[in-house]
């Protein structure tokens, strides 16, 4: 029992490459949660095939992302309220993944940076959820948690469209939320975010989220800068939480309801304030 | 009230698309957070007469209660709560409707029982050790090295739950001879 986590629902174990496998108990759908990087694309930027990638703009410089070589470990603690999986991918990229008692959804809490620059690589993190759902090129993302808009791969629907950059021209914005669904098995799987992200789904069944970056040459289109945040001397450390939801969509009402609920919950989660007591025994509390 | 000032100016000015999509260069960036630091900073006594007067404890505790905001929780870091061997949580819901939440304090020990002002009830408490990595990240001052986690249940909308929270005392056991 000390190598997996789960619940009535999920099962989440770590596979041989350091990925994440979340088996659902009685749907036939399964999740591999990985790790990736794009290099920035560096260019002079005298015209625009040569911009580099930059604030304004996500470039990347080959046509698929980087695996992470897999150097980590991962810890399990299980206990009344949570269980939770420590996975640690190498010395700047780990995560928490965790599963409450009462609750439906998988909580991965990242934690991404400082990424390192000393080989003078500028570096954008995705992390990416790939399922076994047929989605035929189909995905959906929210508009500033207005509703979802369809988004197909390589497809705009006004013009017909020729994309010089596959990996970028497939990415959208995703405020609140990025949907897969499976329109035969009846499946849907979500993932709602903590905060803006851009996102995509670059291969049918799966979708992926961008994290952090952390680039060295300016974009040009103004910030006059790079892309290379600093706090005490270091690149900057980002955390945040995604949620992942999914299952059968039978009923339809109460599954939104209940998507519904936990994004709100995500974007204004409850403030915890602190505040001193002078106590000697909590029993005397009234 | 003179402390929502900074929030109204604060408001106005990350109100530019260069706030709001993180498009600002370093220094502007870091400009960004002084103003919302500064502003969280002067509403602390605003959100203390606040819960004080809808819970009720600002008259029983007379001038002594005190609100003190934990802006580091993101990376598990509050110095209110890690220094602290009893101490109070509120908890307080910004939305519409009731939410029932899990509830995130790092701490220093690695005992804890919670107990509920409301009700008196307490919850089922979890002790998780704060990960490596998240200790390890660069500036953050704390030595919290776990978290409490309990559940917070059926927060009213806009309003407030608090409980509160005290090291467990191990007590010592002294062996009788045989």
């Amino acid at each position: 029992s000390a190598s997996f986590i789960s619940n009535q629902l999920y099962n989440i174990s770590v596979n041989t490459d350091g990925d994440l496998t979340v088996h659902w108990n009685k749907q036939n759908m399964n999740v591999v949660q990985s790790f990736h990087y794009y290099i920035g694309a560096e260019g002079n930027n005298k015209n625009f095939i040569n911009r580099s990638s930059g604030a304004y703009i996500f470039r990347p410089k080959e046509l698929s992302a980087r695996n992470f070589a897999y150097s980590g470990s991962y810890k399990i603690y299980k206990g009344p309220v949570v269980q939770e999986l420590h996975h640690t991918i190498n010395d700047w990229v780990s995560q928490v993944v965790r599963i409450y008692s009462e609750e439906q959804h998988i909580e991965f809490d990242w934690l991404v940076g400082p990424i390192p620059i000393k080989d003078k690589i500028g570096k954008e993190i995705v992390t990416r959820y790939s399922s076994n759902l047929q989605t035929d090129k189909t995905f959906y993302t929210d508009s500033n948690g207005r509703e979802m808009l369809k988004r197909v791969r390589n497809y705009r629907p006004t013009w017909n469209l020729e994309l010089m950059e596959p990996i970028s021209g497939n990415y959208y914005p995703v405020t609140s939320k990025i949907t897969l669904k499976d329109e035969k098995k009846q499946l849907k799987l979500n993932v709602l975010v903590d905060r803006a992200q851009g996102g995509s789904s670059l291969e049918d069944g799966d979708f992926e989220l961008m994290l952090h970056r952390r680039l060295l040459k300016d974009d040009a289109f103004g910030v006059n800068e790079a892309l290379n945040e600093t706090a005490f001397g270091e690149g900057l450390v980002v955390r945040g939480t995604h949620y992942l939801f999914g299952g059968k969509v039978k009923n339809m009402d109460t599954f939104v309801l209940k998507e519904k609920e936990l994004a709100l919950k995500l974007a204004l989660h409850p403030w915890i304030l602190g505040a001193s007591v002078n106590l000697t025994n909590i029993e005397n509390i009234s | 009230d003179e402390s929502l000032e900074y929030f109204r100016e604060a408001m106005g000015v990350m109100q530019h698309h260069d706030a709001v999509s993180g498009t600002e260069k370093q220094f502007v960036a870091n400009d960004y957070s002084r103003i919302l630091y500064e502003s969280m900073d002067h509403a602390g006594e605003i959100i203390s007469k606040a819960i004080g007067k809808w819970s009720g404890m600002e008259s029983s505790t007379a001038a002594s209660f005190k609100i003190f905001t934990c802006l580091q929780l993101n990376i598990s870091s509050c110095a209110f709560s890690e220094k602290s061997d009893t101490f109070m949580a509120v908890v307080y819901n910004p939305l519409s409707r009731p939410v029932s939440t899990y509830i995130r304090v790092p701490v220093q020990g690695n005992s804890y029982v919670v107990r509920s002002l409301i009700d008196g009830v307490y919850p089922t408490v979890q002790i998780v050790p704060i990960p490596e990595g998240v200790q390890k990240i660069p500036g953050r001052k704390s030595n919290a090295t776990n978290e409490v986690v309990f559940r917070a249940l059926d927060i009213p909308p806009f309003g407030i739950l608090a409980y509160a929270i005290a090291k467990k005392i191990q007590e010592n056991v002294v062996e009788q001879p045989q």
